[in-house]
């Protein structure tokens, strides 16, 4: 992360706040709770508090304006820039703009006002763009689920740097963005999308196409925007083209980069009412068959029969000989399966019913 | 599929260096006298910037206007500058 010098950063705790329009997007009780829970991102991790006041002097004065609006920097219409802060500072230090040409939501429709100003209020508190491809203080705009946010660690540490810990007891943690080279990761899930590789991790997808090239990593809603974070697993079936994406005891339906269906319950497929989330789910393309990982056990489902097969669930130590109980995902790729479990990965002939091979989870990463 | 269509260096450039000089002087500190900048030689104030961009989203650094470049300054943003100013 990267901030102005302390000397520059608001040398007071308590912050004054004034909205001076609104955008005709949403109704104003949605702009206010927005402003409102902006705010709050940063006084839940320091002693900062924010007091909205309604006329008179204030520190961050916010306004909906568009095009050249006299400050020296004009915005630019629908998209590109959505909205830019000042940093700390008296007259026009920390107030915070909004492009009125964009259009605002309160959903996770872009663009969401909540995260666009969460942003902007680092500004108008002295941080400036960060690195982390997962911080809130990123530059580009956060295709991240507005109703489940929580702040990263790299903006906390940010703040706090600027600001100190706020005076609870327990210090609140944020989660940090993935290293695709970490020795320890830990994917929810792995599939395959049309010849690319996706992995899935928390709020993250890494993608990459197997046979070479640096892979990126996304948001998961930046490619799909309505599908949850933290999912359980994930396959992809060659025949139809689409891709099934589990969470819990819901699934969801993708064809290539448009959610075609969902959320559906798993029951829809034949599982059974205890069954609470899917571990892991690998189509075998020889067979036709797709496999579902359930703790120590796997169900089988005929894609043509669309049906389960009957005499299941089995237990995977029985018909894959060295593979443990709770698989965390897997994917089928040139005739063989590939578990992660942990950070380890398993290549796995399902002629041979043996493990050839013993990979760490993100060798397929270039790691 | 979502993969880009291939596109040679020089499409690129003249498809999309207005709008890298642009985003380059915006958000990079670049300076220039407004007229396009010329030949792409590593001590041209283009590529320096291009570079200092791409390491900051952490692309490649190519210095060279590239796909996944292109594609990061088409991204909706917040129009405070990366670095400089």
């Amino acid at each position: 992360y990267s901030t102005v010098d302390k000397s520059s950063a608001w040398q007071k705790n308590d912050i004054t706040y004034k909205i001076v329009n609104f955008t005709p997007d949403i109704p104003r009780a949605d702009v206010e709770s927005s402003i409102k829970r902006a705010f709050k991102v940063w006084s839940d991790v320091t002693p900062l508090t924010f007091t909205r006041v309604y006329e008179g002097d204030c520190d961050i004065e916010i306004q909906f304006v568009s095009g050249d609006h006299g400050d020296n920097s004009p915005f630019d219409g629908p998209d590109g820039i959505l909205a830019h802060a000042f940093q700390p500072g008296p007259r026009i230090g920390g107030d915070t703009h909004f492009d009125d040409a964009e259009t605002f939501t309160k959903n996770s429709q872009q663009y969401n006002l909540f995260l666009v100003a969460a942003h902007e209020f680092g500004h108008a508190l002295g941080l400036n763009h960060a690195t982390d491809q997962g911080a809130l203080m990123y530059p580009t705009y956060p295709s991240t689920d507005p109703d489940n946010f929580r702040l990263p660690q790299d903006d906390i540490d940010a703040i706090q740097s600027l600001y100190g810990k706020t005076s609870n007891p327990i210090q609140p943690t944020g989660p940090t963005t993935p290293s695709k080279c970490d020795p320890n990761i830990v994917f929810n899930a792995v599939t395959t999308l049309r010849g690319e590789l996706l992995f899935f991790l928390n709020r993250f997808v890494f993608r990459k196409h197997p046979r070479g090239g640096e892979s990126d990593l996304l948001f998961i809603q930046e490619l799909w925007p309505t599908l949850p974070s933290d999912i359980d697993s994930a396959y992809e079936n060659p025949i139809t083209g689409e891709i099934l994406v589990f969470k819990e005891k819901k699934y969801w339906t993708l064809d290539g980069f448009d959610v075609s269906q969902g959320p559906r319950s798993i029951a829809e497929l034949g599982f059974p009412r205890n069954v609470k989330k899917i571990d892991a789910a690998v189509h075998v393309e020889t067979l036709g068959k797709t496999y579902f990982f359930v703790n120590n056990k796997y169900y089988s489902y005929d894609e043509d029969k669309q049906a389960m097969d009957k005499g299941f669930p089995k237990f995977i130590a029985k018909d894959f000989p060295g593979m443990r109980p709770n698989i965390d995902a897997a994917f089928y790729y040139k005739g063989l399966l590939y578990f992660f479990q942990e950070s380890v990965q398993y290549e796995y002939s399902i002629e041979s019913k043996r493990i050839k091979q013993v990979l760490r989870s993100n060798s397929w990463l270039g790691c | 599929s979502a993969a880009f269509p291939a596109a040679s260096q020089e499409d690129l450039e003249g498809k999309y260096g207005k709008m890298a000089q642009k985003y380059l002087e915006k958000f990079y500190d670049m300076k220039t006298t407004g007229r396009p900048v010329g030949r792409k030689t590593n001590n041209n104030p283009f590529v320096k910037k291009l570079q200092e961009m791409q390491a900051f989203f952490g692309l490649e650094v190519t210095g060279k206007l590239d796909q996944k470049t292109v594609k990061m300054m088409e991204k909706p943003r917040c129009g405070v500058h990366d670095i400089g100013e």
